[in-house]
């Protein structure tokens, strides 16, 4: 999924 | 953004300091697995290859950056500086670590958000951070004598992913988040510490110098 995609962590 | 993920990347950050001050200030990287430290270095690689593709953020960038320099710095000290790399205990570090690049790379290959070379890197990354502790603590059970700042170094590393599965189970109810990759993964590795956490503690809590059986 997109939001999946985000990696928004280190 | 909260406190648990905040407290998870400053200890992993303190963890890597603990490592840096144990060799810049004893000149020594006695007990400490260079074949751990090379993982790191490949984990940080293909993780944060992002930099040039995705936007600049003022909290991660600085800390990929950071963790980028100051793996490769300890590396760099492990195998080329005059005085530290004497002190690498090489006959001690026996774990074959090459054998865990391969399944993690076919695991990221078959298991990944989407089919893309940033992101199979990323899985990649993942898997292999989970496992890249093993060298270390394989070599720490071979150590009769485990100084302070190494043990203080693999509790903290330890630490971090801990602090990391409490964020993931406030983001899942708070945020609605949910990333089952790093998920699994971070279990794992949160899970391969439990013996050395139960040794830490231990020994802490005995006020006496740590040693793994």
């Amino acid at each position: 999924s997109a939001e999946a995609l985000k990696h928004d962590e280190l | 953004m909260n406190a648990f993920r905040l407290l998870a990347d400053l200890t992993h950050l303190l963890s890597i300091i603990i490592l840096l001050v144990k060799i810049r200030t004893t000149k020594s990287c006695a007990g400490i697995s260079l074949k751990t430290q090379d993982l790191y270095v490949l984990v940080f690689i293909s993780r944060y290859l992002d930099l040039f593709t995705r936007p600049l953020s003022l909290y991660n960038t600085p800390f990929k950056l950071v963790f980028l320099a100051t793996s490769i710095t300890i590396v760099y000290y492990m195998r080329y500086h005059k005085v530290v790399k004497q002190t690498y205990n090489k006959d001690s570090d026996t774990f074959k670590h090459y054998f865990l690049i391969l399944p993690c790379a076919v695991l990221a290959f078959f298991i990944n958000p989407k089919f893309t070379f940033i992101e199979v890197l990323w899985s990649f990354s993942i898997y292999l951070e989970a496992v890249a502790i093993l060298p270390q603590l394989v070599l720490l059970q071979s150590s009769s004598n485990i100084d302070n700042l190494t043990g203080n170094y693999v509790f903290m590393l330890g630490a971090y992913r801990a602090l990391y599965l409490l964020n993931w189970i406030y983001r899942f109810f708070a945020e609605d988040v949910v990333r089952w990759i790093p998920w699994i993964a971070g279990l794992v590795q949160t899970a391969l510490y439990a013996d050395f956490f139960y040794y830490y503690i231990k020994s802490w809590r005995n006020n006496e110098r740590l040693k793994l059986p």
